[in-house]
């Protein structure tokens, strides 16, 4: 499991503050299907960075199967992070000297375990998932913005994650596009029991999730669910 | 008026050749309203370059009130760009050196006839008609991704164009954010007969648009207005 309790986080610019999360309370176990949506600026992309153990909180826990994070050395996180997280970033942070399929096996290199050949495989095998198995040589910018998205998802799915973190997958993609992808990562659950965290501004996204939330003033608010019929 | 005719651009990735458009004809006059959708690829943002005299056509013409874009010069190409057209890229181009606040300045200072002091506070008006008066300082990396697509689509508006090209302007938005900001364009619109080509993949935001295409094999199809209520 992995969980934050009662994490806050603050930024100053200037003598300015801004306190975008104020106590998030949030558990993730296996299978989990966790949306999480609120106005732009109001913290998500912080939260997610937290939760993935990129961010620190300024007060409050992160916990990994009940260990605190802060009291894990360095290494051990790192290995935990690239093993069992799949980060997806809202601004992809693809590598732009290195072609698609060099980005997507990237994560793999500190993958001790895996052959050249097979380490190609399976980031092929990842581009193929995504549609993209025929851009795999382009560079990113020789992409277009959604395919570069789906090229970031590709890099997110190569190490077999238990816990993928997403933000905002889908919003350089078409209805269709990013409907095929949620089919495939609602499948990644069902069949490899995957947990999924979904920051999204896709209300249609959002409601297919099992459990919603919304930030609001730095907490994390329980979405009703509407009644599927 | 703005024209593409026949447009056509391809590109080479080694020995695999890429015909996202393959004849595209475009017309843009005073207060259009033109919204272009279509599948992730297809050629969205390739075209809204050409038409912003940012790339060339491999054939075709693109022409300015009548005149073949390619007869005229850099220099009054350039003036032309920054005088008339506002472009709000998909992955935004903001300056991480800069404050928020300097990124939307930038295309004034090609402006001989402002003050700095003018120059500074149209640069705040335009960040305060997108929300972000309190965000002038940050720099971008101190932005959340939706902000981020704000200052771009502030730093479009400070030069009053003439014509306003956004690729997917509110793909990092919450809908309520998104929704505001469309209705300031149409505000632009009726009040300064500011022409709108907005490519999205928001279905809502495409029907509100007068004319309304999507790209398919490299061409332009119409799409029929549904019948408002
Ligand atoms: N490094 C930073 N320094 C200062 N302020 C920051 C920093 N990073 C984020 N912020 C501020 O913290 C707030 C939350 O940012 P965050 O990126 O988490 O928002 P978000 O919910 O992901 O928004 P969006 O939906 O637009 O992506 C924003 O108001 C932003 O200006
Ligand atoms: N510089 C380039 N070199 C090679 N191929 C390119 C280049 N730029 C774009 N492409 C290819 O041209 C096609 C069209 O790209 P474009 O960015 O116009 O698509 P788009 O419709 O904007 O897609 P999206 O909705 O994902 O943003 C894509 O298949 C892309 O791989
Ligand atoms: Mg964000
Ligand atoms: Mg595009």
């Amino acid at each position: 499991a992995l969980e934050l309790c009662q994490v806050a986080k603050r930024f100053r610019v200037g003598d300015q503050l801004i306190e975008p999360l104020r106590g998030v309370d949030l558990a993730i176990h296996d299978r989990d299907y966790v949306s999480i949506i609120g106005p732009s600026g109001s913290g998500k992309s912080t939260l997610l960075h937290i939760l993935g153990c990129l961010d620190q909180p300024d007060s409050g826990q992160v916990l990994i199967g009940g260990n605190d994070v802060s009291r894990i050395d360095d290494a051990a996180l790192s290995a935990f992070r690239s093993r069992t997280l799949g980060f997806v970033f809202q601004k992809f942070h693809l590598l732009d000297r290195m072609s698609a399929r060099r980005n997507v096996e990237l994560p793999l290199d500190y993958n001790p375990g895996l052959e050249r050949a097979a380490r190609r495989d399976r980031a092929m095998a990842c581009l193929a998932q995504v549609g993209l198995a025929d851009r795999a040589e382009h560079r990113p910018l020789q992409l277009s913005g959604g395919q570069q998205q789906r090229v970031a998802i590709a890099r997110a799915l190569v190490n077999e994650p238990r816990i993928l973190l997403l933000d905002e997958p889908t919003g350089n993609l078409d209805p269709a596009t990013g409907a095929e992808l949620m089919e495939f990562i609602d499948q990644l659950r069902r069949e490899a029991g995957v947990a999924v965290v979904l920051v999204t501004h896709d209300m249609e996204m959002a409601r297919r999730a099992e459990r919603g939330y919304r930030l609001v003033d730095g907490r994390l608010e329980p979405v009703a669910r509407t009644v599927r019929t």
